[in-house]
């Protein structure tokens, strides 16, 4: 465990922390994707699939990370498409999320490690995850807006992704531990915040909304 | 080198 995995782990909590608490506080998920939280579920579920085949004792910190992690995206998700259905902005959610679980999937069993079922079905949660918050950057630029709350929950979503990057720099400089395909798909996942840090540094960090030209 | 057997990473 390296500093920069440590902070990414707690951006990412942050992250998952701070959506639920505009959910529950405000009682409406406006401007919050769904699809984009479903597609964050599934990439828990498939890629700590282990948790489910052999259940070990939570006797360390990183099973109860990753129970953590499944457990709150399902919960983000039930606030969402029952709780407060309602308030949840279908009609600007409307990215496809077929167009990117099903080339995801095809990727995974192109571009693996190994061809065995929990490798591929880690392989997929990587590549999903590198493209999951697209519907949500899809959304705002429908909406033409972000409210404060969802700028700083996307702020820290994005920021997990990039500290985890420089977990990786660090990895391979002193451990020699190289990891291409989480890699690559990290940077891609990155890269896909670049705008949005541009507009949350000039302008949230202000004081600031965020608002697309329409 | 390559150790993606040990996923020891969220």
């Amino acid at each position: 465990m390296n500093i920069f995995r440590l902070f990414g782990d707690l951006s990412h909590l942050a992250a998952i922390a701070i959506l639920l608490l505009k959910i529950w506080k405000t009682r409406s998920c406006a401007g919050v994707s769904g699809k984009t939280q479903l597609l964050f579920a599934v990439c828990f579920i498939t890629r700590y699939i282990d948790l489910f085949l052999h259940f070990v004792s939570l006797y360390n910190t990183e099973k109860v990370m990753k129970l953590i992690y499944i457990s709150a995206s399902v919960f983000t998700c039930y606030l969402i498409f029952f709780k407060f259905k309602a308030t949840y902005d279908g009609n600007h959610d409307s990215m496809r999320a077929e167009f990117l679980i099903v080339p995801a999937a095809g990727l995974a069993c192109l571009i693996n490690t190994k061809f065995d079922a929990i490798e591929i079905l880690w392989t997929f949660s990587i590549y999903l995850e590198a493209v999951a918050i697209l519907p949500q950057l899809f959304l705002i630029s429908k909406t033409g807006e972000a409210e404060t709350i969802t700028s700083h929950y996307l702020f820290a979503q994005g920021s997990y992704r990039a500290l985890y990057i420089l977990n990786w720099i660090y990895r391979y400089h002193y451990e020699s531990h190289v990891d291409t395909i989480a890699i690559v798909a990290g940077v891609v996942q990155t890269i896909l915040y670049c705008d949005f840090f541009y507009l949350y540094i000039t302008k949230v960090v202000k004081g600031q909304k965020i608002v697309l030209p329409a | 080198k390559e150790t993606n057997a040990a996923k020891d990473e969220l």
